[in-house]
């Protein structure tokens, strides 16, 4: 980007190539200084948070600098001038909620241009039925050559492709071309200068916003779609067709004090949408806690449509007040649970659920986190899932994250933005339709090792199950799998063997597709589970896992929370050249992030407050009486 | 003193007093990540007032950012800054800017100096001046910290310890001993405390009156929602 007259921005391209829901992207950006003096240029790149940085270069005046990734504490010791002077993490700042920005700047000299090429990797995650490509394009001026272009190869066969993008006008919109055959498709969107003006004669573009590739493979009954490539598999699991299981889920609902105002009318209003779409052979039940816990029946209830209306009318009056009391909110859900399991109020075959909705700190009872915690996993004992969704800045979101996982659920944290209800009900969308439980994908141990994680407390409708592993050796004639589960009526049980599957024959004219991504699909995703397990593992487990994941992601080149990449830049004139730190951030710096931002602060000011309105940030003062 | 800590986004604000002996430093922010630090002396009156109760003030400041160098003296007198040895004094009976590379200062004569610490922290001290004759007041400052955003996250002190947010939740409204300020119940840091409700003052904008800003007053010098004690911040000496 860059405001200046005299600096031409030559180039922006986008190139995503997906192959097997591995989604590779280098974003390359030419620009030019046509002054006679020197100029500062930027390169500001949105990145989706769950991608890792595995290469970043500059190209000024024939000189490729490149970023090299190193042992985050060791580059901070090496690069200590970057790091005393504020710069750590610099280079990437959390942007939103779905996304993480790099950014870095670079004086150039007269007449003289820079490169800078980005590359991230991720594994797009299914979700309610589909893959999501997100590409964030906010160039600042007009681009001579503008073009993002996505390639998806998937062998299983390509179900359906859309693209659609935030800004695209009745004008824009003939010139994404999309090209798909049965296992590729091709989008691309390149838009000539003119295309992307506002106006005629004007210097304002377009081109401002999200460009969104959404598609999804075909299915097959049984074991799902396993493909061998260069010593390294990986097993994509998500049979369609099967039933649902039912379920019984109880929501607690903080109604605490800090929870006035919007989180609160946010949670009813997340209910009332939520309660209507539970099926009928679910059972639920309300329970809403501040210091005090107060159900709204003593059992869970059937979801009948009487039983859903009189829930919501009870949900409207759900007012905030008092304290915190999780520890006693949620044994008492617990136990709600056990008892009508015990007493045979629920049906057999149904899965047993928790849904917390919180924004905060325990204060009330049980105070302690790591008591709430065993309290609460030792109560489950391992016979329910617990889903917990925080609310607000301040949510210690790693207390829910780690209880969450410890009881075969996960935790999301919820912005308080104008659309939390709907996050919450994209939440529970994502989590309400269980059809399979305790799912083992079995392969044989003489053949495969480094396996990543192949048991599933659940499989539910629209996700998909990943598992990947290192062949041990090219034999492959016994590579039999097994996926064994527990459905509605039965069992679920399928084998069969793996096949190679021969990327030439089935995309003889790709003369190049990252040839060795299945062996980086099984790196990312091993270096993901290792470092949930170096924040919810066991002690003992902590520390062999993180110290894997550090290998592993200097290995394969990963920036991830564990390793820094260390960007060397030049300066002008005798200066010597200076080194930058490109961090992945955690979720709690992205929290920390959120809450220094002076604008979140802003919004959250309340109008009725006179002089507020005027204050961007609090003010602490000490003063005479 | 009183300590306001405003929470805009709760539309509400938590107050306590500090009361030490007069001669005391007290630490009001302390960032060792940053380097920037807060120091400031309290006096009392110049006698025992009728009713009996001495108030006592802020008069002087230290403030240091060792990364950039900077040391600035603040006192109900006058303003030093020391900057690479070079020390440049300025007097309150003055409005004055002063732009450097680290540090922009600017002072509106005997009222307010404004300075912004680059890359760090914003503030503004008060000053506010008493009849030189006033039989027992006499002139003091007081210290508003405008944006911290950029402070690390390990900041402390008396004030600093807030300045990334604090969770509390305020239950049992009932009445106290006045009846326009009611007493609660507070769960902060762990603990139940007994607040009541009141009001203190931010002079910013009417040095002489202030306006009035509604708290939760936290009694015995802020007990359970600062950390520690009152005299776990006491410094021997301003730098």
């Amino acid at each position: 980007s860059t405001n200046e007259a005299t600096v031409e921005v030559h180039s922006v391209t986008v190139d995503c190539t997906v192959t097997s829901r591995f989604a590779h992207t280098v974003m390359t950006s030419v620009a030019l200084n046509k002054a006679n003096t020197s100029k500062e240029i930027f390169f500001e790149v949105e990145l989706p948070k769950s991608a890792f940085i595995t290469n970043f270069s500059m190209e000024i005046e024939e000189k490729v600098y490149v970023g090299v990734v190193k042992e985050k504490e060791k580059a901070k010791k090496q690069y200590q001038k970057a790091v005393s002077s504020g710069q750590t993490a610099g280079l990437v700042k959390a942007s939103g909620r779905k996304m993480e920005k790099f950014s870095v700047s670079v004086s150039i000299a007269a007449e003289s241009n820079v490169t800078f090429v980005l590359t991230y990797e991720e594994l797009l995650q299914r979700k309610l039925g589909q893959y999501e490509i997100l590409i964030r394009v906010k160039p600042k001026s007009l681009v001579q050559q503008f073009q993002i272009l996505t390639n998806i190869y998937e062998p299983q066969g390509l179900s359906y492709v859309d693209a659609h993008a935030t800004f695209l006008s009745n004008e824009l919109l003939p010139l994404v071309e999309k090209t798909v055959s049965d296992k590729k498709a091709q989008i691309s969107f390149s838009p000539t200068l003119e295309q992307q003006r506002k106006c005629p004669g004007c210097d304002g573009t377009l081109i401002d916003g999200d460009f969104i590739v959404k598609y999804d493979v075909n299915r097959q009954q049984g074991l799902g779609e396993i493909q061998i490539v260069n010593g390294h598999f990986v097993h994509f699991f998500a049979p369609p067709d099967l039933p649902r299981v039912p379920k019984n889920v109880v929501f607690v609902i903080d109604r605490s004090g800090s929870m006035y105002g919007r989180k609160m009318a946010q949670t009813r209003e997340a209910l009332l949408k939520i309660l209507p779409d539970l099926h009928e052979e679910d059972y639920f039940a309300l329970i809403q806690f501040d210091t005090s816990i107060l159900s709204w029946k003593d059992s869970l209830t059937k979801a009948t449509k009487e039983n859903v209306a009189a829930a919501m009318n009870y949900v409207k009056t759900i007012v905030d007040n008092g304290g915190t009391d999780i520890n006693a909110a949620m044994l008492q859900a617990i136990n709600m649970l056990v008892k009508d399991r015990q007493g045979n109020l629920l049906p057999e075959r149904s899965i047993d659920m928790i849904i917390l909705l919180t924004d905060g700190m325990p204060n009330s009872g049980v105070s302690d986190i790591s008591t709430i915690q065993e309290n609460v996993r030792s109560a489950t004992g391992g016979n329910m899932s617990l889903f917990c969704l925080g609310f607000g800045n301040d949510v210690d979101y790693n207390f829910l994250d780690v209880m969450s996982k410890q009881n075969k659920g996960l935790a999301r944290r919820i912005f308080e933005a104008s659309d939390a209800a709907l996050q919450l009900q994209g939440f529970y969308d994502e989590v309400s339709s269980p059809l399979l439980l305790e799912i083992d994908l079995q392969y044989p141990d003489n053949a495969v090792d480094y396996v990543t994680t192949s048991h599933f407390p659940q499989l539910f409708n629209g996700s998909e199950i990943v598992v990947a592993g290192r062949l041990m050796d090219n034999d492959l004639d016994n590579f039999l799998v097994e996926v064994v589960g527990q459905g509605f009526e039965e069992k679920f049980n399928v084998q069969g063997q793996a096949t190679v599957v021969d990327w030439n024959v089935m995309y003889p004219d790709e003369s190049y597709i990252f040839g060795d991504f299945t062996e980086r699909l099984w790196a990312y995703l091993t270096i993901q589970q290792l470092l949930q397990k170096s924040e919810s593992g066991a002690s003992d487990e902590k520390a062999n896992a993180t110290a894997k994941a550090l290998e592993m992601s200097l290995q394969y080149s990963f920036v991830t929370p564990l390793t820094s990449m260390v960007v060397t830049k030049p300066e002008e004139g005798d200066e010597p050249d200076s080194s930058f730190i490109a961090d992945k951030l955690t979720e709690e710096q992205r929290q920390q992030a959120e809450r220094g931002r002076p604008m979140a602060f802003a919004q959250a000011v309340p109008a009725s407050r006179s002089y507020a309105q005027a204050l961007p940030s609090p003010v602490y003062l000490v003063d005479g009486d | 003193p009183h300590f306001v800590i405003e929470l805009p986004e709760r539309n509400d604000s938590l107050c306590f007093n500090i009361n030490n002996a007069p001669g005391t430093i007290l630490n009001l922010v302390r960032d060792p990540e940053t380097g920037v630090f807060v120091n400031g002396q309290i006096i009392g009156d110049k006698k025992i007032p009728p009713n009996g109760k001495m108030n006592t003030y802020f008069w002087r400041f230290g403030i240091i950012h060792q990364t950039l160098g900077v040391r600035l003296q603040v006192t109900t007198q006058y303003i030093s800054i020391l900057q690479d040895g070079k020390e440049v004094k300025l007097l309150w009976a003055d409005t004055a800017s002063l732009k450097g590379p680290n540090v922009d200062i600017h002072v509106t004569k005997d009222r307010s100096l404004t300075v912004t610490l680059k890359g760090s922290v914003k503030f503004v001290i008060l000053l506010h001046k008493v009849w030189k004759n006033h039989p027992y007041h006499r002139d003091y400052l007081g210290f508003y910290t405008l944006d911290t955003h950029l402070l690390s996250p390990s900041v402390h002190g008396l004030l600093g310890q807030f300045y990334h947010g604090i969770e509390y939740e305020v239950t049992g409204l009932r009445p106290g001993e006045s009846p326009e300020k009611p007493d609660a119940t507070m769960f902060a840091k762990g603990q139940e405390l007994n607040v009541t409700r009141g009001w203190q003052r931010d002079f910013r904008r009417d040095i002489k009156n202030g306006e009035n800003v509604p708290c939760w007053f936290i009694h015995n010098n802020g007990s359970g929602l600062i950390d520690g004690v009152e005299t776990d911040y006491i410094v021997s000496g301003l730098f």
